[in-house]
């Protein structure tokens, strides 16, 4: 089963 | 001080209708080189990225940097005020709680100005890394529009595969499944019906279609939209504004637990 992804987990906080 | 006159008015109303569902409140940031706005959804599944060049103005003059935050919702109901030929000036003072927006006819005979309260928002920036795309699909925004209203009909999430064959988006519900495969096509006699794609590897990818819809949002911006996508990467949502700038959106893809 597939989860849904963060964007903070793919691009870094500045 | 701000002060900023852009031609082509209803683009802006167009950027802010296309992402005002997304995100309810969100900072523009502007500086010498124009305007900017980089917000995620409250979930954090997307992010929309925009920016507005400096030089797409008749006039620009920005002389310090400044956040304008503000409802998205208010600001669509502003800019709704301006007629589709109006020529959109806005005005700050740099430390100012407001910004004004004048609204002029094309023929000089109707001018009005509605003042936009701004508000302070805390705002995460994350940075958006250089990608090398495995494929690019441009294709014609109403397609991709279409794509999404359809498929979305028979499930929740699409799996978009790129191949040597083309693009295809996969879903699959209550009702059965829906394959829907975009293909090249560069001979079209209209230009805005021309389908490119840039293939470097295959890649497949799982998405919500909830997202992917809200972004259609945009097809009134741009005749074509760009999707591109490496492994296990978010994809990218591509509108051009004209030569003025972009409106790009960010969807993480659904990954294996």
């Amino acid at each position: 089963r597939k989860q849904q992804g963060s964007m903070k987990s793919f691009f870094v906080q500045q | 001080m701000l002060e900023a006159r852009l031609v082509q008015g209803s683009m802006l109303r167009k950027v802010v209708d296309a992402v005002k569902d997304l995100v309810s409140d969100a900072n523009i940031d502007v500086s010498s080189s124009g305007f900017s706005l980089q917000a995620m959804d409250t979930s954090h599944v997307s992010l929309i990225a925009m920016h507005l060049r400096a030089d797409a103005f008749e006039h620009f003059r920005c002389d310090r940097p400044m956040s304008m935050g503000m409802s998205l919702a208010n600001l669509a109901k502003v800019l709704k005020c301006a007629g589709s030929d109006d020529i959109v000036t806005l005005k700050a003072n740099d430390d100012g709680d407001t910004v004004t927006f004048m609204f002029e006819s094309p023929k000089e005979d109707r001018v009005s100005d509605f003042e936009l309260k701004l508000m302070d928002i805390d705002s995460e920036h994350l940075g958006i890394p250089d990608t090398d795309y495995c494929a690019t699909v441009t294709m014609p925004a109403g397609e991709y529009a279409r794509i999404c209203k359809d498929l979305s009909s028979i499930g929740d999430t699409v799996v978009i595969s790129a191949t040597k064959d083309g693009v295809k988006f996969t879903t699959s519900g209550d009702v059965g499944t829906a394959n829907v495969t975009v293909r090249q096509n560069t001979t079209a006699d209209k230009k805005e019906d021309q389908t490119i794609i840039d293939l470097k590897e295959p890649v497949a990818l799982t998405f919500a279609l909830r997202y992917l819809t809200s972004f259609a949002k945009a097809t009134p911006l741009a005749t074509h939209v760009t999707l591109s996508m490496t492994r296990e990467l978010p994809v990218m949502v591509e509108y051009a504004i004209q030569d003025m700038g972009h409106l790009r959106f960010y969807l993480a893809p659904k990954i294996e637990d």
